[in-house]
């Protein structure tokens, strides 16, 4: 289960205020995964004070809003990606940083798919720099595009572009990844599907034998 | 049975700072950092194992104008049904109750009496409508809140409350269960000349695949 409680003294009307939680949560928590299981209890409940002594914000259409937005955003993803930095058994927080998208809910909808695949998941804990595990969960995740703009990036190392494989450095790929686990730092994967302006990130975590212990012994 | 509140950051650490860049600065006091809020966490009893806290309490001086996102679920748990009712006819909200130890899912009829009980009786110690009064829970999915441990050490939670930096971290410890670290972050930037401060608290490790509307 994750549970949130965020706070403003931001001053701002209530259907601006509910949109704009709402397109953060977007943006961070239906982000994250651990372990493909939906919560019963997911909860984030967000309130503004307003005695900040700010002008009210009534509408999207001024740059105080999208201000407003942007802190709302990098709260709730600074918070999102503890939790899936914190995954049970964990070792390291893998993001998924997707562009080329035809709009932000596609590439949305890539980063997760890919952050949520368990042999992906098992990969980076397993520090097997496995591209083909990658492309196939951004294959499979229900958005149409082209395979020969196919790109992928783990790190800075190029492992695929236009949809061909490349030649690359395994041991560096997989010092990559064993360095993240090693310090519980982050893996990076980038992957591009097209020219679009469409972008989004999603984040998870790698996938231990960790995980099948601690909830075989906390029960329901 | 209430542990001291500056005694709550000895469980666990904090997690590491994972803030995008931008044009803001990072600040402490995670719930408590914005003008007008305060934050408890204390042990409550609730939990099966250990004295680490598992009750908070974050209250606001006004009443707050109030958005959530909850699980979409179909079980949802007692405190999701209850808090999106109360958010379908009210814009308002000044106290959000937390327990950790119990989810208080799949409980039922009396499990969702649980929650009203929960709420009418804080309400009752802020002095506030119970319609302001919100509820989360987590923890074993199946069990019903021990709800008279929880109403006992409402008053001390109550007196507990402090818009202090520790006010923070010991509500943000207190919401974990299975989690190693606690979360908690605050930032601070000027929108319109003004300066505010949005801050947050969360928790989660196992059972992650959020599709909250």
């Amino acid at each position: 289960t994750m549970l949130g409680v965020i706070t403003t003294d931001a001053l701002v009307a209530s259907n601006i205020w509910r949109e704009m939680v709402r397109i953060s949560v977007n943006r961070s928590f239906n982000q994250i995964t651990v372990d493909g299981d939906t919560s019963t209890n997911d909860s984030v409940i967000a309130l503004a004070s307003g005695i900040s002594g700010s002008n009210k914000i009534s509408s999207f259409d001024n740059y105080e809003a999208h201000q407003l937005q942007a802190c709302l955003d990098a709260v709730m993803q600074g918070l999102a990606k503890s939790i899936a930095w914190d995954g049970e058994g964990a070792t390291c927080l893998i993001e998924v940083h997707v562009t080329g998208a035809k709009n932000e809910t596609d590439a949305a909808k890539i980063a997760r798919s890919v952050a949520s695949s368990s042999l992906a998941k098992a990969a980076v804990y397993g520090r097997d720099p496995n591209w083909g595990r990658i492309a196939c969960a951004a294959g499979y995740a229900g958005v149409d595009f082209d395979l020969n703009e196919l790109q992928i990036l783990l790190g800075d190392i190029p492992l695929m572009s236009k949809g061909q494989p490349l030649p690359f450095d395994r041991v560096a790929a997989s010092d990559y990844l064993r360095q993240a686990g090693q310090t519980h730092g982050t893996v990076e994967i980038h992957i591009s599907i097209g020219n679009g302006q469409g972008s989004s990130k999603g984040w998870g975590c790698d996938l231990s034998y960790d995980y099948v212990k601690i909830n075989a012994e906390y029960t329901t | 049975i209430c542990a001291d509140v500056d005694l709550a950051s000895r469980y666990i650490p904090a997690a590491p700072i994972l803030l995008p860049d931008g044009p803001w600065k990072q600040i402490p006091g995670g719930v408590t950092a914005a003008q007008g809020f305060k934050a408890a966490g204390i042990y409550g009893g609730l939990r099966a194992k250990g004295e680490k806290p598992d009750l908070a309490l974050v209250a606001c001086d006004v009443d707050a104008i109030a958005a959530g996102t909850f699980t979409t679920n179909i079980v949802a748990a007692a405190p999701v049904i209850y808090c999106r009712r109360l958010l379908e006819n009210s814009t308002m909200a000044r106290a959000v109750l937390i327990n950790a130890g119990q989810a208080n899912a799949a409980t039922g009829d009396a499990g969702y009496q649980d929650t009203i009980d929960c709420a009418n009786a804080l309400a009752e110690h802020l002095n506030l409508r119970s319609d302001r009064v919100l509820i989360e829970s987590t923890g074993v999915i199946g069990q019903r809140i021990k709800k008279e441990a929880l109403l006992r050490a409402l008053p001390k939670l109550v007196d507990s409350l402090s818009s202090t930096v520790e006010g923070a971290d010991s509500a943000a410890i207190a919401i974990t269960t299975t989690d190693l670290v606690s979360k908690s972050i605050a930032i601070e930037t000027e929108v319109g000349g003004t300066t505010i401060r949005v801050g947050g608290m969360a928790k989660g490790s196992g059972m992650i695949h959020p599709n909250m509307a």
